[in-house]
């Protein structure tokens, strides 16, 4: 595992998080379902807990987006870069941004918007890219069943490094 | 049926491994090349950081499996130098 350089943390463990938009590949419903499970990834081994914010800004932005939004890191279409996300700060800190020309789903078609977002929220969170193949945390697309997903120890790790083990 | 001209191919290649290494290594756009001493190429440097990221066998030239894993869809973050 890799700390962002500069060690970003949040400095509270219970954060705030919004859905700006959604894709229309996917049920709102599957959307919503595939980022609360890929936050629940982060708080199941951390103290961290992530609260559902509906209109008011919230620690972590959650948007899909076209080429050029407006943070200086246009998306590239179809394939290629899926999503990006922020280190932990204030204002765009945190956001996650997903590509909205990818092929998402819930399942093994297309891109899988669970094991993506679970990624990006590795990044609000403090941790860079892993160089270990098997890491949620490396830097290319892998698909895994979201029902069977078990977080990977290099990933617990990192994690754990910054926020601690859970209270659970 | 027609086959891309060799030189077409290279030049295919190296936009793809420039804008790669530009996205996730921090190889800097080199306006000036002329101005390079030859010894000196960023180029093959950062392809080398890549290859070793990766685990790829670090040749500091774009073969095969270097190109397989520039053209795998990732993370737009960079993987070094954030």
């Amino acid at each position: 595992y890799v700390f962002t350089p500069g060690n970003p943390k949040w400095k509270r463990n219970s954060l705030t998080y919004r859905i700006l938009n959604y894709t229309p590949k996917m049920r709102k419903t599957d959307v919503d379902e595939a980022i609360r499970k890929a936050l629940s990834v982060w708080s199941n081994v951390t103290p961290l807990t992530f609260r559902k914010v509906e209109d008011k800004e919230a620690d972590i932005m959650i948007s899909f987006a076209y080429r050029d939004h407006r943070d200086n890191s246009p998306f590239d279409g179809p394939n290629g870069q899926l999503a990006h996300a922020f280190q932990p700060g204030e204002g765009i800190g945190g956001d996650v941004h997903l590509d909205e020309e990818e092929a998402w789903s819930k399942n093994g078609r297309g891109y899988n918007l669970f094991i993506v977002v679970a990624h990006e929220l590795g990044h609000s969170l403090g941790l860079s890219h892993s160089t270990d193949p098997g890491a949620l945390m490396y830097p290319t697309y892998s698909y895994t069943d979201p029902n069977e997903f078990l977080l990977p120890q290099d990933d617990i790790d990192g994690i754990q490094a910054i926020y601690g083990p859970s209270n659970a | 049926f027609p086959v891309a001209p060799e030189g077409e191919d290279e030049g295919k290649t190296l936009q793809l491994v420039e804008s790669y290494l530009q996205n996730f290594y921090d190889l800097q756009r080199d306006h000036q090349p002329h101005l390079r001493n030859k010894d000196e190429n960023p180029l093959v440097e950062k392809l080398k950081e890549m290859q070793a990221f990766f685990g790829l066998e670090v040749t500091g030239k774009p073969d095969l499996d270097t190109l397989e894993m520039m053209k795998k869809p990732r993370c737009g973050i960079p993987d070094v130098g954030q």
